[in-house]
This record gives structure tokens, C-alpha cells and sequence, in this order.
């Protein structure tokens, strides 16, 4: 199974968007799908029309801590499966505190989950225990991005992560790549950013780049990805060509 | 004193935007400002000019460790002083987790500088011990929000985490405001949330709104605040409102 980890410590850059929606295309291909809701905010588990703080079931959180076996947490539908997110993550890393090899959790996890060809990760905008259990057990990470000056400023700090974990906890951590999100190519500031990306990490940027466009910011109050709400948008468009993308592209080590 | 905590845990709101620029309007009315960075992404420090990963001095961790004098870690001048963030600040909870009154550390070392008329403490985007500490030592706090469906989803949870803050650790934290950020008037969606606060939430929101304007974008990369760098721009406008608006109001129990 390809596991791919969503990160960004920087706050609002379209990891979410990014899950939710690459994971519904890559379902679209005909490839069968789990997303994973490892923010404590649960916004992927809202995005997709389970209504979070009222989730009454077993999650994430109860299979990281093996209080229930991971296929009894997952929340099937016709789309991508969710284990969904929930608030009680964020005690997680105090929970975890003294326990050995507790980066492993999630790893662990999804290996107790057989029939599907792909994973998606949802990480919080830190780089907590979460996000280090989501680089632990991942194939490879995809770094959303705006095209913006402090997003730059995030970029040198993400990616001595990546190295870091690649070092420490998963030495077959690749990088997927770098997705441009809520693009506006008629700034300049956006076209600036876009160049020094290309010029200071070649090829690490996905072709494919993510449009602002208002409906992939409706969608989630409809619980629903973006090819069901709105099919002809460019949010649609966008992230079908992200996903044909990410389902040919090998990862780079 | 006044102490104002600019919060969200919901990411890229524009709470460092707020801090920086708000901040640079209060000391345009002639008002002593000190900024506080309470992020270890140290965005604010970076965007007022300071190259914060090769930040040698001491700053904000330093006095909350009570390593070094508060006055001995602040950056002075022409506008707002600013005690630095770091990314030493992303060790604090777990040097501090056997601290007993550990929230009440950045109050103290506040109390520890004299000759500001108002403080603005930026917030990184969880509800963390570096947030706990902004609330413990706050006398209002001030939530930018985008006008988008996610976005309302976060803020029940902080309001929540605001009244809990009250009754447990700082019984006069008062709500400041909700600031709408990243305002785009054409979208629909945009009015329906705003018309959904001012439902659910009358007199909270400032009349103060931020609109998109790239100039707010392009400032952190010069250094600058939006007055420096574009004193006629939408986004200067829009800022010089909110200051004008902050310093009259009164914050609300
Ligand atoms: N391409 C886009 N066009 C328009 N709106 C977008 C786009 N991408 C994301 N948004 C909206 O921007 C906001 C932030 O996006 P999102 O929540 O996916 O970011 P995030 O990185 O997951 O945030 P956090 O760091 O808080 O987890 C959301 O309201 C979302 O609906
Ligand atoms: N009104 C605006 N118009 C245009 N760009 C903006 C505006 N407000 C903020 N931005 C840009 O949006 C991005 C996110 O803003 P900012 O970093 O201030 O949010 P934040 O809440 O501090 O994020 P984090 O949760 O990561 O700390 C930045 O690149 C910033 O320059
Ligand atoms: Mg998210
Ligand atoms: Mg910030």
C-alpha cells in the first residue's frame, strides 16, 4: 500500500483540501482508498460529512492506543474510506509520553488494514507526534504550499524534517513532491514564489498546481469532495490532473 | 497594560498578519507597542526584518526560562519592540511538563517590562502551552477568522477554549473581537458566513475587516509593515480601521 503523508507546519495551505479531494480523484481512477484523519481539529472527518465532535464510534485515536482494532474505526462509503479524526488526538502526545517506539503507532495501524491500494494521511499544522507518526509510516510525503513569502520561510524547515525523519525514524521516506495550492497566477508575488521554487529544488514541484477557486472552499460545508459538489470547476479540474499526477509519478527518494 | 493575544488554532488565518500590522497601526496613533512571538515558526519575527533562524540574541524562550531579563531580549525600533520568537519555543511544553504554574510564565515576564501601553502576542495555530501562557497572561484576546465553512467549524471549539481559559486560569480575559480576514465581498460564500457570525455572535465581530490584497502577502518579504510598504494600499487602509477601532474599544467580559 502507497501511504502518503499530507504535511505543512504551516497553518492553512490547503493539507485538507489537499487529502480530501486528491483522495476522492484517486478513487475516481479506480483505486481503492483510505484517508486518515490525524489532526485533532477533525476537519477532513468534517469536510466529509461526518459531523466530528458529535462522532460517537472508535477512531484513530482508540487505534493508536489499541482500545479497538483498526477496520472497526474506519467509516466506509463509496468513496474513500475515513478513519476519522476526533479532539481527543490532541492528548495523544501527553498519553504517549513515556512509551517507547510511540512514533510506530500509526505505522502499526495501518498495517492491521488490508484491501486498500493507497493512504492518506491528513496532518495538523506542527510538528508534533502526529505528524512524526504519519512521516513514520508513510511512503512518501506531499507538502502543499501557497505560492506566498512566509510560505518559503516554512519550505527550509519542512524539508530538514523530511531529512531528519528520512535519518531517524523511516529511511524509505520519499518525497512526493510539492503542490502550489490557492494559485493565482495573475500575482506576481505568486509567479516569484513559483520560479525561486524551481530554481532552488528542481523537479520537486508537481506540474499539476492547485487554482484558488471558491468552490474547493464551499464543498466542505456540503460534506462533500469537489467532483460531487461542483464536477466543472476549476477545483475539479485541478485536483483530477493532481491525482492522474501522483498515481503515475514515482516518488523521488 | 493592555495585553492582546491574537488566536486561532485554525492555520493561515492571518493571525501573525494581524499581529504585525495591528500592531504597526496602534504605534502610528502614537500608542507604545510591544510585539510578542509566541510561534517556534517565528513568522513574525522573520517578517518584521529580523532573520529569525540566525536570531543569535536571546528572545521570548530565553525569559520564559527565566534564562535572561525580559528587557535584555527585546528588539527596539522606530515602531513596535518585539520579543523574538525562536524555535527553541518548540521545546518548551516538554521542558516545562513537571512545572507546576507553568501558564503563568509569559505573564510574569511581561510584568517584568515597563513603558508599554499595549502588548500583541502571536499565537502559533494550536491550543498548546504557548497559547495557554498567551491566554493566562492576556487581558483580551482578538480571533482573525477567514469567512469560509471550516473556518466557523474552529471557532466554536475556541470560544469554548476562551470561556474555559476564563474560569480556570485568568477570570478577566476578556473577547476582544472577531476579526474577519482575507475578506473577499463578491463571494457569496464570504457574506453568508459573515451574515451566519453576526447571527450567532452579535457585537462580536470588529466593523474592521481585512480584505485580500497581495500587498499584505508581499510585506513580510521586504521586512516591512503594510504602512511602510504600500501606505496607500487596501490592505494599509483596512489595518489603520481595525487600529483605529481596537484602541477605542473596549474589550467585552
Ligand atoms: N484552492 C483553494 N481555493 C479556495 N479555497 C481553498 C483552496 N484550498 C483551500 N481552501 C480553503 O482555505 C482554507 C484552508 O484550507 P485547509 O483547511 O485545507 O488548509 P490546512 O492546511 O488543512 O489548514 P490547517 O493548517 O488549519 O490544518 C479552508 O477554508 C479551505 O476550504
Ligand atoms: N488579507 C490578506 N491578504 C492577502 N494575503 C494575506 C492576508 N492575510 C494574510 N495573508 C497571507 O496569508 C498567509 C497566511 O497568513 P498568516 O501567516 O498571517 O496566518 P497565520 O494565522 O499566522 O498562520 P499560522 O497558523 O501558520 O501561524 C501569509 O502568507 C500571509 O502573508
Ligand atoms: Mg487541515
Ligand atoms: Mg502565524
Amino acid at each position: 500500500m502507497r501511504i502518503l503523508a499530507v504535511i505543512n507546519q504551516k497553518g492553512g495551505v490547503g493539507k485538507t483540501t489537499t487529502a480530501h479531494n486528491l483522495g476522492a480523484g484517486l478513487a475516481r481512477q479506480g483505486l481503492r482508498v483510505l484517508l486518515v484523519d490525524a489532526d485533532p481539529q477533525a476537519h477532513l472527518t468534517t469536510a466529509m460529512g461526518h459531523n466530528a465532535p458529535a462522532q460517537k464510534g472508535p477512531g484513530l485515536y482508540e487505534t493508536l492506543l489499541d482500545e479497538c482494532a483498526p477496520d472497526e474505526a474506519v467509516l466506509v462509503g463509496p468513496g474513500p474510506h475515513l478513519l476519522p479524526g476526533s479532539l481527543a488526538l490532541a492528548g495523544l502526545e501527553s498519553r504517549l509520553a513515556a512509551t517507547p517506539g510511540r512514533e510506530e503507532r500509526l505505522r502499526r495501524t495501518l498495517a492491521g488494514l488490508s484491501g486498500y491500494d493507497v493512504a492518506v494521511i491528513d496532518c495538523p499544522p506542527n510538528l508534533g507526534l502526529l505528524t512524526v507518526c504519519a512521516l513514520c509510516a508513510a511512503t512518501e510525503a506531499l507538502a502543499p504550499m501557497q505560492a506566498e513569502f512566509l510560505a518559503l520561510a516554512s519550505l527550509a524547515a519542512l524539508l530538514d524534517t523530511l531529512r531528519a525523519a528520512r535519518s531517524r525514524i523511516n529511511p524509505d521516506l520519499a518525497m512526493a513532491g510539492i503542490l502550489l495550492t490557492r494559485f493565482d497566477a495573475r500575482r506576481r508575488l505568486g509567479r516569484e514564489v513559483s520560479a525561486r521554487l524551481d530554481e532552488h529544488f528542481p523537479g520537486l514541484a508537481y506540474a499539476a498546481r492547485i487554482h484558488e477557486n471558491v468552490a474547493l472552499a464551499e464543498a466542505p460545508g456540503f460534506g462533500q469532495d469537489i467532483f460531487t459538489y461542483a464536477p466543472n470547476s476549476r477545483g475539479a479540474a485541478d485536483y483530477a490532473a493532481l491525482a492522474a499526477e501522483a498515481a503515475a509519478r514515482p516518488p523521488r527518494p
